[in-house]
């Protein structure tokens, strides 16, 4: 289960907070994911108490509108790669960006699908960028597999759909890259690009260790 | 058996905090940094084992404008239900109440009626409607809450409420389940060319598959 609760200070009418309050979690909490288990009691609240003396803001699209909303967004996915990175059992943080889709939302389902994948490989520290371009294949998003690009931190794996030619230094670099981030409990970034479309969007996960099942074998209800 | 909040932060360490880029600047405080708003996190004896702070409350000198998106688990816990049932009748908050260790989920009409109550008594303490108050729960499912405990430590909560850091720190210790560090952040930005505050806590670590609306 995650929680959380939000407060802010700025004025604003109800009808905007609420919208605005469901952007910001699709923008973050909504694109987490540890173990694929949607919980009885998730929940988000917000409070806004008004008490800053900004004037009221009463349109998602006026200027103070926007910088409120990305004010929004950024203590959600604040706290939401928070909940990721301290996934059950997990050594490090997974970042998932995609770019190239058609929009914001599609792009969002690939990172997603992504990051939710039992990306075991992740937890073995093997650059394992087929599995990386399965999760996108079945997405549910369509895109031109020969489009596809795959990078993991700066290491290009794939490119026009190719896999990139690996001797074995590149190999062993790809994998020291992912081993320091499980050793620091660090982020290990993957950026995917599936076309040239204008969408682009992000999901954090974990990678799924033996402690995970451990820690879950012995929380019974 | 209520502890107050200053052992709080003492029990897990705090989260990094990734902040994407943009103009803000970060400030201690978290749920408490923005005006008007006091937190606290103590002891009422609720998890299984151990005394790390399991009683958050987080409260609004005014009713602050309310907003809030759950679960789409047809399987919806009690908590859930009753802050869905307030937000449609109500545009306003004053408090929430956040009990971990037991989920209050699938606890059918006494799990109900238990959450009524504690929100009852706690409205009477707090001076505030109980429409006022929303409720959040995590913990075990299937099992009800320790009404009996979480009722006696009621006026403990109430009276540790603070604006300072460690009501926010402590808040966000006290709604933890296995995580292995609390999250908490706040931010502060212009907007409109006032200084304005945004901040928050939250929790989780595992069953984290979030599909809210």
């Amino acid at each position: 289960t995650m929680l959380g609760v939000i407060t802010t200070d700025a004025r604003v009418t109800s009808d905007v907070w609420r919208k605005m309050v469901q952007v910001a979690v699709n923008r973050s909490f909504n694109q987490i994911t540890v173990d694929g288990d949607t919980s009885t009691n998730d929940t988000v609240i917000a409070l806004a108490s008004g008490l800053s003396g900004l004037d009221c803001i009463s349109s998602l699209d006026s200027d103070e509108g926007i910088k409120l909303q990305a004010c929004l967004d950024a203590v959600m996915q604040g706290l939401a790669k928070s909940i990721a990175w301290d996934g059950e059992g997990a050594t490090c943080l997974v970042e998932v960006s995609v770019s190239g889709a058609n929009s914001e939302a599609e792009a969002a389902k690939v990172a997603r699908s992504v990051a939710s994948s039992s990306l075991a490989a992740i937890y073995g520290r093997d650059p394992n960028w087929g599995r990386i371009a399965a999760a996108a294949g079945y997405s549910g998003v369509s895109f031109h597999q020969d489009l596809l690009r795959v990078e993991l931190g700066d290491i290009l794996l794939m490119d026009g759909g190719e896999p990139q030619s690996f001797d074995r230094r590149g190999r062993d670099a790809a994998s020291s890259y992912l081993r320091k981030a499980g050793e620091s409990h660090d982020t290990v970034r993957i950026q995917i690009s599936v076309g040239n479309g204008p969408g682009r969007g992000q999901a954090w996960g974990c990678d799924l260790s033996y402690d995970y099942v451990k820690i879950n074998a012995e929380y019974t209800t | 058996v209520s502890t107050t909040e200053n052992h709080a932060s003492s029990h897990i360490p705090a989260a990094p905090i990734f902040l994407p880029e943009g103009p803000w600047n970060q400030i201690p405080g978290g749920v408490a940094a923005a005006e008007g708003f006091k937190a606290t996190g103590i002891y009422g004896g609720l998890r299984a084992k151990g005394e790390k702070p399991d009683l958050a409350l987080v409260t609004c000198d005014v009713d602050a404008v309310s907003a809030g998106s759950f679960t789409t688990n047809v399987v919806a816990a009690a908590p859930v239900l009753y802050c869905k049932r307030i937000l449609d009748i109500s545009n306003t908050a004053r408090a929430v109440l956040t009990n971990a260790g037991q989920a209050n989920a699938a606890t059918g009409k006494e799990g109900y009626q238990d959450m009524i109550e504690c929100v009852e008594s706690l409205a009477k303490l707090l001076k505030m409607k109980p429409e006022e108050i929303l409720v959040e729960s995590t913990g075990v499912i299937g099992q009800r809450i320790k009404k009996g405990a979480l009722l006696k430590s009621l006026p403990t909560l109430v009276n540790s409420l603070s604006s300072s850091v460690e009501g926010a720190d402590s808040a966000a210790v006290a709604i933890t389940t296995t995580d292995l560090v609390s999250k908490s952040v706040a931010i502060e930005s212009l907007v409109g060319g006032t200084k304005v505050r945004v901040g928050g806590m939250a929790k989780g670590s595992g069953m984290i598959h979030p599909n809210m609306a």
